[in-house]
């Protein structure tokens, strides 16, 4: 499972 | 975009618009922690950096300036327009037992040594506790007007919603931010007892809710 970047959420 | 993400943004919009409202409305801000605004607005601020460098859609960017804008409203109108009203003796909570802790975490965990990450994380993990000096007010004054229990219940609500969302999404795409989750699980942990209380209290048509 992977972290986001960019951070998509608020 | 899922319906759990979704629901938990109206959730906070939601809670901030009750509270501007009320604030506006009543012509005062008693019983309202400035110092958690104050944590939330630089909450927005530390996250929302990447506003003008990244576009992730027109919902997002909407979001973020509408949250940013009704937080430092809220800010502005305790500690300026309506600072008489500001109940300051019983708003003590040490802000610095929250920020150091948080400060230091997110040096040390998070997913990359920038500076938009260190703030990022500084914000996830910031946000888990600003409402502790809310929370430790009302424990403080033992009592808490429903409107404001009404705002407590849709930020805790957001958070939860969150929750759900990254359920969703680690089953569906495969996406799981740590941080986040552990953060978010935390913070929704510290609002159980404010929700027993308002559940218990509040929606049996009390006109506020008395601490026990």
């Amino acid at each position: 499972p992977s972290q986001n970047s960019p951070h998509d959420e608020l | 975009m899922n319906v759990f993400r979704l629901a938990g943004d109206v959730s906070h919009l939601v809670a901030i618009i009750i509270l501007l409202v009320k604030i506006w409305r009543s012509k005062s801000c008693a019983g309202i922690s400035g110092k958690s605004q104050v944590l939330f607005a630089l909450v927005f601020t530390t996250r929302y950096l990447d506003l003008f460098t990244v576009f992730i859609s027109a919902y997002n960017t909407i979001m973020k300036v509408v949250f940013l804008a009704m937080s430092y409203a809220t800010v502005y109108l305790i500690y300026m327009r309506f600072r008489n009203m500001y109940d300051s003796e019983n708003d003590t909570f040490r802000v610095e037992f929250l920020l150091v802790p948080v400060i230091g975490l997110s040096f040390l965990e998070n997913y990359a040594f920038t500076p938009l990450e260190i703030l990022w994380t500084f914000s996830i993990f910031l946000e888990a506790v600003a409402i502790m000096p809310q929370l430790f007010m009302i424990t403080k004054t033992g009592e808490a007007e429903s409107i404001t229990t009404h705002y407590l219940f849709f930020l805790g609500l957001y958070r939860a919603l969150y929750i759900a969302n990254w359920v969703w999404r680690y089953h569906t795409e495969e996406f799981f931010d740590q941080i986040a989750v552990v953060s978010g699980v935390v913070q929704t942990i510290f609002y159980c007892d404010f929700f027993y209380l308002y559940v218990t209290r509040v929606l049996r048509g009390k006109a506020k809710m008395i601490l026990p």
